[in-house]
């Protein structure tokens, strides 16, 4: 059997905002390791990695792996009926039809149960090589997330290119072009989170659709930082990591010049 | 003309 309890309820409701509009269901794959999700959205250009760490639970006890087929849009109306500050615990048998969501508010006041059905979900699962990336910047997460939205603003696609100098994000539209240059920045006064770091080995460039990175920057509540990763001509990995638990990363497929 | 590429064309299937 599985069971799985959190703190955090609260934090469910983050990851799955941060796919839901990527993707329509997926397989929760739980493990004596954590709870982890792969999935590409529809059109297969995006994959989606999540990882919670059963360390990062405050119970966590799984016997065996057990594929858990759901449903996103059902999932979400189910785990919006918990309140941010209560208590989650997931349950569900070795091979379920059904997955429980326990709620309990935090003064134990309020205890609520949810059952869902679950699904098959025939998906191929794609094998992400440990990867060392060419260029890896860090920053804060909502200047990403402003970033991607005034770019799309303009373009439908983003030209990343990374030097020791900083990170240009260029695009053009209709309307005119857009250019900006985020620089690192001399860790002065600065808290960690509101760094931005490159490290690189050799200058990267590549384009990518901004419809998706756009998606990705609904993760922006799980993390005050997101870390871009490239290499040439491979998908960029774009990684909030979630504190004490594990990551929701997002691989995006560039676009190559025909 | 930039063409998208897909995911799965980037790594191997499990």
């Amino acid at each position: 059997m599985f069971e799985a309890r959190l703190l955090q309820g609260g934090l469910l409701k983050k990851v799955l905002d941060s796919i839901k509009d990527i993707i329509t269901e997926g397989n929760f794959d739980c493990s004596p390791n954590g709870l982890s999700l792969q999935a590409m959205d529809s059109s297969h250009v995006s994959l989606i990695d999540i990882l919670l760490e059963s360390e990062g639970f405050e119970h966590y006890r799984c016997d065996r792996n057990i594929p858990m087929g759901l449903n996103i849009t059902n999932l979400v109306k189910m785990i919006k009926c918990a309140g941010s500050e209560d208590i989650v615990t997931i349950k569900c048998e070795d091979k379920p039809d059904n997955v429980t969501f326990l709620f309990e508010s935090k003064d134990n006041d309020k205890i609520s149960d949810f059952e869902m059905k679950t699904m098959t979900i025939d998906d191929e699962h794609l094998l992400v090589p440990d990867q060392t990336y060419t260029a890896v910047v860090k920053m804060p997460s909502a200047e990403f997330q402003r970033l991607c939205r005034d770019m799309a603003a303009i373009g439908d696609t983003v030209n990343i290119s990374v030097t020791k100098e900083g990170v240009r994000f260029s695009t053009t539209g209709d309307m005119g072009t857009a250019n900006i240059t985020v620089r690192p920045n001399p860790s002065g006064d600065q808290k960690e989170e509101e760094r931005t770091e490159v490290q690189i080995t050799e200058p990267v460039s590549a384009g990518f659709a901004l419809r998706y990175l756009n998606s990705f920057t609904k993760a922006t509540p799980l993390s005050p930082t997101v870390t871009l990763g490239m290499v040439p001509n491979l998908p960029i990995v774009v990684e909030y990591k979630i504190a004490d638990m594990g990551h929701v990363r997002y691989y995006l497929a560039p676009k190559i010049e025909d | 003309k930039k063409r998208q590429m897909g995911i799965a064309s980037f790594f191997a299937r499990k």
